[in-house]
């Protein structure tokens, strides 16, 4: 088990690194395996160091800086261990404009291996969306769902 | 393998029978505030066997069946169904296409299936093993929850993944 | 003191009816003075019905029916007992556009009585603001501002 | 009364002094990622006299001063400045113009100052008593915090009110 999930370890930090200097388009995040005081099992650290910024500690991340090292470290593991679905709910909620084209890329590229289901009201989002579900609530609280197929001019 | 379809039936606000086919690449789903959007996250959560109250932003198991609105009577019972296209076998099953049914009825009993054979929920579990909850369905506003704990319970993510 | 807070509750429920119901464009809430069972003073209880729903425990309200609920209780409280300044940091975020239409009616009402300041990233909230301050990062990690008079043409 | 101005100096992100003059009305600020938002928030709580770590997302006193970037060298100091307009008596002090500033050395020294005047914590407490911190400044995320509380809890907002 021990050498299992130290192969994953290694697996997904190299892929969280690279997955957050893509999403921030520059700056270096790590993983970093540190021992448990108690002599348990080690647990998982995490160093994130935005564009432009020094070496810090998670607690001074900004609220989309968190969503979007949050969103690095998902890719990563998905990478590592492809699922069958992906079902996101508002993950790109506290993203900026530029943020959420490069998170929507990446989420371009994690479609090719996992179907991706996205809950948005990002814009941006729905546009690169290959397919796409309205919901609404009728009068009797009952929701019904309409598929609007990207014919395109959704995206207007 | 992948997820090709989802049918809710009486689950939270969905008292009719609602299907979503699932094509390949990215699906969107929109809509107000309130009008159902997460409770089919939570639908496929509880289908796929979370028994947690507060992931399923409930107080009771019947909190899942539809509770009745403006003149529409409450449900009878709540019915989610997931569809995977398992042709790669990648599910230890063997079945090119597996369905999961979880129902529950007002009276409190609880049913799973697969491919219409009940089951039990450790059948379930089992099936869905490789599956690693903790990052296949992320909640509203649970994104930034693995940067929120501490170090040693952050393992349990690279466990599901091994 | 238990007089003043029972005044004080009084008057906040009365503005809580009313923002709720301005803000959903319809539905009731209330706020309920409840014995605590181990005899200490009230607690307060929130119930909310937003609008075609039954009434339902706050568990089941959606992140946005949750955000704009507690919006009416603060436009509510600060009704009864006025500040100087409120300082909201993007408490649009999970709003709809037709609820961030609402929530901006309310906060030009509220801006009448008190100084509004208010980070978004809401076009809809932008757009009603009397002036605008954008926050930008250097290259070197320091946080500049640059006062963007609303000379109309921001909107756009 | 109103508040009219906030001056950052030294604190988080704006090593360099940085105004803000508010004009009656809704002001928004808008920015990318990671640019400064909440730490206008987190300066104007600091100033007030907010001394949790959490609320302030530090996790030491010298947290609050600028740490240094790219070529950049750490600050000695930081210190927020907040302006009321106080021609109406409505805070418990005789002037019609109210500063209120905070001021944090490397050493850990921390000074509060009215009008210039060194103060105690305490006498900014009992200024900023009648503000009622928990609905003046509402912070990233933090919105809903009050439907998450228990009801006993709730009683707070209200007795702050009183
Ligand atoms: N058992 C139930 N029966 C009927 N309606 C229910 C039930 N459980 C929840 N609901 C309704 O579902 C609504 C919440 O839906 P949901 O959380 O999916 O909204 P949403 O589309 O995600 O909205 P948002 O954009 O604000 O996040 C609630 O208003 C509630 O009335
Ligand atoms: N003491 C400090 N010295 C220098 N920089 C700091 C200090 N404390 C915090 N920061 C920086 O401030 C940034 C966070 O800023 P803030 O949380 O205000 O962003 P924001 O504009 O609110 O972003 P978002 O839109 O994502 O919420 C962090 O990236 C961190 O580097
Ligand atoms: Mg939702
Ligand atoms: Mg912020």
């Amino acid at each position: 088990m021990q050498r299992r999930f130290e192969e994953t370890f290694t697996r997904v930090a190299r892929e969280f690194s690279t997955a957050f200097t893509t999403l921030f388009g520059g700056g270096t995040a790590k993983l970093i395996l540190i021992d448990n005081e108690n002599g348990g099992p080690a647990g998982v650290d995490i160093v994130a160091q935005p564009p432009g910024k020094r070496l810090q500690s998670l607690a001074l991340l900004s609220g989309g800086e968190r969503a979007l090292t949050a969103a690095a470290l998902l890719f990563a593991i998905l990478k590592v261990n492809p699922s069958p679905f992906v079902l996101l709910d508002e993950v790109d909620a506290a993203l900026d404009e530029a943020n959420v084209v490069r998170f929507r890329e990446r989420l371009q590229q994690l479609a090719n291996d996992t179907q991706a289901i996205i809950i948005t009201h990002n814009r941006g989002t729905i546009e690169v969306a290959d397919s796409l579900y309205g919901v609404s609530m009728r009068e009797d609280g009952v929701s019904t769902v309409l598929s609007m197929r990207m014919a395109g001019s959704l995206a207007g | 393998p992948r997820l090709t379809k989802l049918e809710l039936h009486g689950f939270k606000s969905f008292a009719n029978r609602t299907t979503f086919l699932f094509e390949p690449g990215i699906t969107a789903i929109i809509g107000p505030n309130g009008s159902g959007k997460s409770n089919i996250s939570d639908g496929v959560r509880w289908v796929l066997g979370e028994q947690s109250h507060s992931l399923l932003r409930s107080k009771k198991t019947e909190d899942v069946i539809f509770a009745g609105g403006n003149g529409k009577a409450p449900g009878g019972f709540a019915e989610v169904t997931v569809t995977f296209d398992n042709s790669t076998g990648w599910l230890p099953i063997e079945f090119s296409e597996v369905t999961v049914t979880r129902r529950s009825l007002r009276s409190g009993e609880n049913q799973f299936l697969i491919n219409g054979r009940k089951v039990r929920l450790k059948d379930i579990h089992h099936l869905t093993a490789s599956l690693g909850q903790s990052y296949t369905v992320v909640g509203q506003g649970l994104v930034d929850a693995a940067l929120s704990q501490r170090a040693e319970e952050r393992r349990g993510l690279f466990e599901h993944a091994a």
